[in-house]
């Protein structure tokens, strides 16, 4: 469940 | 969002808040390098305009935003309020050499070829480095206040704790990001120098 675009950390 | 995530996170708003205060208590600049907060705000400003893309949480919102916020007020406090202040003969660290291998290598390296995406990648690989002129400006002046040490300390263990995180993450939720990783394990190995410095002379120094 590795996603590109979508950055969750800071 | 883990432990060591929140401690990352807690430890990087610390540190803004550091060298705010520091800027703002004492009227003044000294021993700051302007350049290095330039590069924090391209890295903020790159990294953020996910903004108005992609909704995460609440939580996450509101820290992109004080990020965005302390670091321009940080560049407003000194270059214009406290200008005078600004320490230019020994904030020499040339940033081109930094942000241009940046923008190369994050047109090489992402993990997709896109506007926002290469912005992401470019903010990631140049937070890694931009700390590297105020290190450069402390090694050259010999001293910190330590006031601007503290601010170092919490700002280097900010992406250390992150890097607990992502070793939580990769056995938690088979999550991981190689260009994070990466970058961020090359940011904290920048700071280890320092660390030694900090731990030795904190403990045994005074």
């Amino acid at each position: 469940n590795f996603t590109l675009t979508s950055h969750d950390e800071l | 969002m883990n432990v060591f995530r929140l401690l990352g996170d807690i430890s990087h708003l610390l540190a803004i808040i550091i060298l705010l205060l520091k800027i703002w208590k004492t009227r003044s600049c000294a021993g700051i390098s302007g350049r290095s907060q330039v590069l924090f705000a391209v890295v903020y400003t790159a990294r953020y305009l996910d903004l108005f893309t992609s909704y995460i949480s609440a939580y996450n919102s509101i820290m992109k935003l004080v990020f965005l916020a302390a670091s321009y007020g940080t560049i407003y406090l000194m270059f214009i309020k406290f200008k005078a202040s600004y320490d230019h003969n020994h904030d020499t660290f040339r940033i081109e050499f930094l942000i241009l291998p940046c923008v190369l290598l994050s047109l090489l390296i992402n993990h997709e070829f896109s506007p926002l995406e290469i912005l992401w990648t470019f903010s990631i690989y140049l937070e890694s480095v931009a700390i590297l002129p105020q290190l450069f400006m402390v090694s050259k002046t010999g001293e910190a206040e330590s006031i601007t040490s503290h601010y170092l300390f919490a700002l280097g263990s900010y992406r250390a704790l992150y890097i607990l995180n992502w070793i939580y993450r990769y056995y938690a939720e088979s999550h991981y990001d190689v260009i994070a990783i990466v970058a961020g394990i090359v940011q904290t190995v920048l700071y280890c120098d320092f660390f030694y410095l900090y731990i030795t002379k904190g403990i045994y120094g005074q």
